[in-house]
This record gives C-alpha cells, structure tokens and sequence, in this order.
C-alpha cells in the first residue's frame, strides 16, 4: 500500500559503515507527524548511499509503514533495522513532501 | 490548522 504513496521512492541504503548517521525529528502526535530527516551525518551509511537527503520524510522501514507510530517507536524500528544482520541494507520508502 | 499549531514539537533522535 505504501507504494501508492504519491511521490514516493524506495531508497535502498547498504549498511556501509558502522552507524546509520541520521538524525529524525517527527512522529504521531507532534507537529511533524511522519518522521523527517534533520541530519545526515558524513561518513554513516545514509550519507554514502547519496540518495538521502535532509528533508524527506520517511513513509516506511523495510516495507512497514510509520504512519501513526510516535517518535520513539519509529526510532526503534530504523534502529533494529540497522542492527539486524538478517539484512545488509535498509530499504526507506521516502518523500519529499509534508 | 489550529490543532496542528496546538501539537507539540517533536524530539529529535539520531541514528
């Protein structure tokens, strides 16, 4: 369902590095309701996959949707999607709209 | 657009 976000990509990120090396702001219940990329760190693994970008808003983590889930809990999911060794990447369903 | 003005911010986690 995601997929029908208009104006969306999937951005496959490859664990490149030892961190992610973004920072998020947003989630259910703030003013920001979807989380939204603030910082992307040189040298993390978001940065050297050049397809990130501070601004998107993040619609989904490896094909489960963060609509409606608050701040920590989206947190958590990217986090454990990082850390899992079941995948060497994560897939970021992004738009670049509000 | 009164209730988003009335949610609030935010915090920010890196990851």
């Amino acid at each position: 369902p995601g997929l029908l976000e208009p104006m969306s990509t999937l951005v496959r990120v490859p664990k490149s590095a030892s961190t992610l090396g973004i920072a998020i702001e947003g989630g259910a219940n703030t003013r920001q309701p979807l989380p939204r990329i603030v910082t992307i760190q040189r040298g993390g693994s978001a940065h050297n996959c050049r397809q990130l970008k501070v601004g998107q808003v993040i619609l989904e983590v490896n094909g489960i949707s963060l609509r409606g889930r608050e701040h920590r809990e989206a947190a958590c999911l990217i986090a454990e999607a990082f850390k899992t060794k079941e995948k060497d990447y994560i897939d970021f369903l992004i738009t670049e709209f509000n | 657009r009164e209730k988003r003005l009335t949610l609030p911010p935010s915090e920010i986690t890196l990851l």
